[in-house]
């Protein structure tokens, strides 16, 4: 409840117009940002306790889960140090009927210069294909981002249950060299 | 000669070999259903002012009025790549280091993407800039387009008019046309005595934006804005956000749809509410392997 009660009450000072335009002093805006941290904060408690709570029910282990809330910016702490061993996706839709998205997370080069090899299991066993493509440009040289990601990896969770979550297992290894899609520069010519 | 071109099972998206920009998307599914498409990334100078009367008024938080009535041009000749994946294949054009897009596309989607990322904007010449990313078809829709009212009602807006009053000639050709785009704008072929063979190009944001159609066929949505006036309505600042002390960067996505006119709002409000209902995802290491996890 006093995580709801958080998530309430910036709902409802985010609804201000201010908020929503931006016709706000910067210090204003600023502290509209930190609202909306802190609700998002409390939302992913109450994420990771549904998500807990759900697994025990299935008498799965409880897991730790960490949220990547930076992920608008190609930054996830977790992903980016976990260059070996095994780990979980829970994708929780929010949405009452079946959606498909696509899943994407960054990930760091190693000594190899290659980013570790991924083998994405899910929920009913299958391997799922995914990509691990080199980040955009601008991307890696966003100001105020904090990482060393310079690929992402992505994969699409299909059919996901309405208003439910999946779980997808991914298994990190560095046996083996990962092949990255290349990016191939097209030559455009003004004077063809 | 006919560009680059790339496909998926609904799409064949040409790029100009000259240029870089998209220039055609032909839907493959819906024999007639295909439009000249040039999007590119144009701003506006922002008017300085200090508001001491209507030709002294400057452009701000609460007032967009552009310097001139014809947005400029960025870099013609796009510095172009893509990469191509099992999953899906994304086109990277990047015209200024301030702004660049991926257009993305899954093999099996109807609905493309362009994840746009703009700023710092800059302001070295001492002008505000509003950026914005302007979309310009062949599709004849005669003055009209459309948008949401917070995502329900779509309202029909046409150029230099209002249902209610005379629209003066005290106004502005670019804000005078300009509308909130909450979730969703698009144009449409005007004749549509073929419902199937007419057109219909829908944009859905990510966020509330502003936007027009301040010429036949284009279809324009402003992305980010960096002003150094205030405009005197009670913020008191001008709207220059120097995080970093460089200037905000903001990342963003817009997805589009081609499609007839009679297909197109089943597309779109189905979309619209994958933005809304997006998905999360968190992370948990595990020490088992896939077969005990399962």
């Amino acid at each position: 409840e006093a995580e709801l009660n958080l998530m309430r009450e910036a709902l409802g000072i985010n609804q201000h117009h201010d908020a929503v335009t931006g016709t706000a002093k910067q210090h204003v805006t600023d502290d509209y940002y930190r609202i909306l941290h802190n609700a998002n904060v409390a939302g992913w408690k109450i994420f990771e306790a549904a998500a807990n709570s759900a697994s025990a029910v299935n008498g799965a282990p409880k897991l730790a889960y960490s949220p990547c809330p930076r992920l608008n910016i190609s930054e996830c702490a977790f992903t980016e140090s976990t260059t070996s061993g095994n780990f979980i996706i829970t994708v929780y839709n929010p949405l009452g009927r079946p959606q498909s998205p696509l899943i994407v997370f960054p990930v760091v080069a190693l000594e190899n210069g290659s980013p570790p090899t991924y083998v994405i299991t899910d929920p009913e066993g299958n391997t799922v294909p995914h990509d691990v493509f080199p980040l955009p440009q601008p991307i890696l040289v966003l100001p105020g981002r904090n990482s060393n990601a310079e690929y992402q990896v992505h994969f699409v969770a299909r059919d996901l249950p309405p208003v439910g979550f999946a779980s997808y297992h991914v298994s990190v290894s560095t046996a083996r060299k990962n092949r990255v899609k290349r990016e191939v520069k097209l030559k455009v010519n003004r004077s063809k | 000669k006919q560009g680059f071109v790339f496909e998926n099972d609904f799409y064949v998206i040409t790029l100009d070999s000259a240029t870089g920009h998209v220039s055609s998307i032909e839907r493959k599914d819906q024999p007639g259903i295909s439009a000249s498409v040039r999007q590119e990334f144009m701003f506006y100078n922002g008017m300085r002012g200090f508001n001491q009367n209507f030709s002294d008024r400057a452009s701000g938080a609460y007032i967009f009025r552009p310097e001139s009535q014809a947005p400029l041009t960025m870099r013609d000749q796009l510095d172009v790549s893509f990469v191509a994946g099992d999953v899906l294949t994304e086109i990277r054009a990047y015209t200024e280091d301030w702004a660049s897009h991926v257009i993305r596309f899954r093999s099996d989607s109807e609905v493309l993407e362009s994840e746009w990322i703009a700023g710092p904007i800059p302001i070295d010449d001492g002008v505000g800039k509003e950026l914005i990313s302007r979309f310009v078809t062949d599709i004849r829709n005669g003055a009209k387009f459309y948008t949401d009212s917070n995502g329900k009602l779509t309202e029909p807006r046409t150029r230099d008019y209002r249902p209610t009053f005379e629209l003066g000639d005290d106004t502005e050709a670019v804000s005078r046309n300009y509308y909130p785009v909450l979730s969703r704008s698009y144009i449409r072929d005007e004749d549509q005595s073929d419902p199937n063979l007419s057109r219909q190009l829908t944009i859905l944001t990510d966020r509330a934006q502003g936007g027009g159609s301040i010429v036949d066929g284009a279809l324009e949505l402003m992305v980010h804005r960096r002003l150094l006036y205030d405009d005197a309505f009670g913020v008191g600042e001008a709207l220059n956000e120097s995080a970093f002390g460089t200037g905000l960067v903001a990342r963003g996505l817009h997805k589009f749809i081609l499609t007839s006119v009679s297909n197109a709002a089943k597309l779109y409000r189905a979309e619209e509410v994958k933005d809304i209902m997006r998905p999360l995802y968190a992370f948990a290491p595990t020490s088992l392997s896939a077969k005990k996890w399962l």
